[in-house]
C-alpha cells in the first residue's frame, strides 16, 4: 500500500 | 503603483502555461526583489514556486509590496491574447482591485490592454528550508518530459533511483513494467544536451506521475531541468527562466506503509 504524503509534513506553515 | 515590462513577453505566456494546470488561484507577490508566487495544488501534494527577479525586466517599478490574487486560468486566457513577439506590461494601481495587461506588437502598430479583476485568496505560504540534496540530476528537459510521458502509459507512479551507475526511472502497471536508465554524459557538443549526476548518497524515491507530467509543462522555458532528491524529502524539479529566475516544483514522495 502506498501512502501519498502531503507537503506540510515536510515544510512548516508560518 | 506596480508596473513591469517584459520585452520577451512569450516568457510570461510560457510561465502561465507551466503553472495553470497545477494551481487554480494564486497570489502573486510583487516586491523590489521581483515578481514571485508560491502556491500548492488543491491536494497539498505539490507546490510551485516562481521567481522572476526585478533586474530581468526592462522596466520594473514597485513602490510598495503588493499581493495580487489571480485566477490562473483567467490570467492564461488573457496572456494567450498576446502575440509571441509582443512586449507585455503588467500594471496595478494602489487601491484598485484590477490588474491591467498591456500587449505591444514589436513594430508598435498594435497595442491592446486587458483588465482583469483581482481576487482575495487565502493561501498558506510554506516555509521551505534550504537543503543539501543527496543527489542532483541535470538533464535535457525534453528528455525528462519524454520519460515521464512514456512511463505514464505503463503506470501511475515512477520510482526514481540514483546510484553511481546513473539515474533509473521505473514504472509498473497492469500491462507490464518499464525501466529507463540515464547515465552521466558530460561529453556532448552542446552543454544543454548533457546529463550530469552529482550523488553524495544513493537515493530511491517514488512519485505520482500525474504531477511529474504536469511539471513538464515548463519544458519550453528551459533546455535543462534539475531534479534534486534526498531520502524522505520532497523532490525539487527546477526550470530556469532565461537568466531572470526560476520555476521550482516540489512534490512529496509516496511512502510504502
Amino acid at each position: 500500500l502506498w501512502l501519498q504524503r502531503i507537503l506540510v509534513l515536510y515544510f512548516s506553515l508560518p | 503603483m506596480f508596473e513591469l515590462r517584459l520585452v520577451q513577453g512569450s516568457l510570461l505566456k510560457k510561465v502561465l502555461e507551466s503553472i495553470k494546470d497545477l494551481v487554480n488561484d494564486a497570489n502573486f507577490d510583487c516586491s523590489s526583489t521581483g515578481f514571485s508566487l508560491q502556491a500548492m495544488d488543491s491536494s497539498h501534494v505539490a507546490l510551485v514556486a516562481l521567481l522572476l527577479r526585478s533586474e530581468g525586466f526592462e522596466h520594473y517599478r514597485c513602490d510598495r509590496n503588493l499581493t495580487m490574487g489571480m485566477n490562473l486560468a483567467n490570467m492564461a486566457k488573457m496572456l494567450k491574447c498576446a502575440g509571441n513577439d509582443d512586449i507585455i506590461t503588467i500594471k496595478a494601481d494602489d487601491g484598485t482591485d484590477t490588474v491591467t495587461f498591456m500587449f505591444e506588437s514589436p513594430s508598435q502598430d498594435k497595442i491592446s490592454d486587458f483588465e482583469m479583476k483581482l481576487m482575495d485568496i487565502d493561501s498558506e505560504h510554506l516555509g521551505i528550508p534550504e537543503a543539501e540534496y543527496e543527489a542532483i540530476i541535470r538533464m535535457p528537459s525534453a528528455e525528462f518530459a519524454r520519460i515521464c510521458r512514456d512511463l505514464s502509459s505503463i503506470g501511475d507512479t515512477v520510482v526514481i533511483s540514483v546510484t553511481k551507475e546513473g539515474v533509473r526511472f521505473s514504472a509498473r502497471g497492469d500491462i507490464g513494467a518499464a525501466n529507463i536508465v540515464c547515465r552521466q554524459n558530460a561529453t556532448v557538443d552542446k552543454p544543454e544536451d548533457a546529463t550530469i549526476i552529482e550523488m553524495q548518497e544513493p537515493v530511491t524515491l517514488t512519485f505520482a506521475l500525474r504531477y511529474m507530467n504536469s511539471f513538464t509543462k515548463a519544458t519550453p522555458l528551459a533546455e535543462q531541468v534539475t531534479i534534486s532528491m534526498s531520502s524522505d524529502l520532497p523532490v525539487v524539479v527546477e526550470y530556469k527562466v532565461a537568466g531572470m529566475g526560476y520555476i521550482r516544483y516540489y512534490l512529496a514522495p509516496k511512502i510504502e506503509e
